[in-house]
C-alpha cells in the first residue's frame, strides 16, 4: 500500500 | 495505530505545550526562533487542509486542530503579545532558502499532482527543515535555556518515534510512504547533534552552551 490522500498520520 | 505512532504524537504535543508554557510563564520568547515557529504554523496549515475534505477519526481531527491552534498561539505570542522580548537580531536565518526549494521540490516529487497532495508534500518537506532557524539561532548565540532544550528534545523524539512507527507499519500493514520516510529521516538526522548535547550536558544538569 502506498500512502496518498487522505493521509492518516499527523 | 501502534504505540510508536501514539507516543510520537504525544511527544510532538508535549513539545508544543512546553514551548507555549515556557513563553507564557516567563512572559518572554527570548531564545526562541520566531521564524521556525512561523514555518511550523505554515507546515500545519498546508498539511491539515484535509480537515475540510476527509474525516479519519475523532483522534485525528482533534489532534490536528490542537496542533494548528497551538502553533498559531505560539506565533501570536512571539510576534504580537511578547514582541518586545523577541530576539530578532539573532533570528537571521533566511527562510526563503528553505521555502523556495521545498516548494519547487513538492511540485516535482509527489504522490499525486493535485493541489491538496502537493500542499501535503510541501508540508512534509518543509517540516523536515523548519527547525533550522532555531538551531541556527542557538549556534549563533552559543547557548539555549534548559526549557528550550526540552522542547527541542521532544520535537526530535517525535520524528524518531515516527521512524519506528513506519518500520512497524511496513512489516505489519505493508504501508510505505517514501516521501514521509525520506523527509522523516532527514528531519531526525538534523536533531542528532542536538540529541548528543542534550544527553551529555542537559541531562547531567548543565546548561546547553556551545564552545566559542
Amino acid at each position: 500500500i502506498v500512502a496518498k490522500t487522505p493521509h492518516d498520520e499527523l | 495505530m501502534n504505540i510508536f505512532r501514539l507516543t510520537g504524537d504525544l511527544s510532538h504535543l508535549a513539545a508544543i505545550i512546553i514551548l507555549l508554557l515556557k513563553i507564557w510563564k516567563t512572559r518572554s520568547c527570548a531564545g526562541i526562533s520566531g521564524k521556525s515557529q512561523l514555518l511550523f504554523a505554515l507546515v500545519f496549515t498546508t498539511r491539515y487542509l484535509d480537515l475540510f475534505t476527509s474525516f479519519i477519526s475523532l483522534y485525528n481531527t482533534s489532534m490536528k486542530l490542537i496542533y494548528v491552534a497551538c502553533s498559531y498561539a505560539t506565533v501570536y505570542l512571539i510576534y504580537m503579545k511578547f514582541k518586545a522580548t523577541y530576539d530578532g537580531n539573532h533570528d537571521t536565518f533566511r527562510v526563503e532558502f528553505l521555502v523556495v526549494p521545498v516548494g519547487g521540490l513538492s511540485f516535482l516529487v509527489n504522490h499525486d499532482f493535485s493541489p491538496l497532495e502537493i500542499l501535503w508534500t510541501f508540508s512534509i518537506y518543509l517540516e523536515s527543515v523548519a527547525i533550522l532557524p532555531q538551531l541556527f539561532m542557538i549556534s549563533k548565540t552559543g547557548e539555549a535555556e534548559t526549557i528550550t532544550t526540552h522542547y527541542l528534545f521532544f520535537l526530535g523524539l517525535y520524528r524518531a518515534l515516527y521512524l519506528i512507527n513506519w518500520i512497524w507499519r511496513y512489516y505489519f500493514e505493508g504501508f510505505f510512504d517514501l516521501i514521509a520516510v525520506v523527509a522523516g529521516v532527514v528531519q531526525t538526522i538534523l536533531y542528532c547533534d542536538f540529541f548528543y548535547l542534550y544527553v551529555t550536558k542537559v541531562l547531567k544538569g548543565k546548561k546547553l552552551s556551545l564552545p566559542a
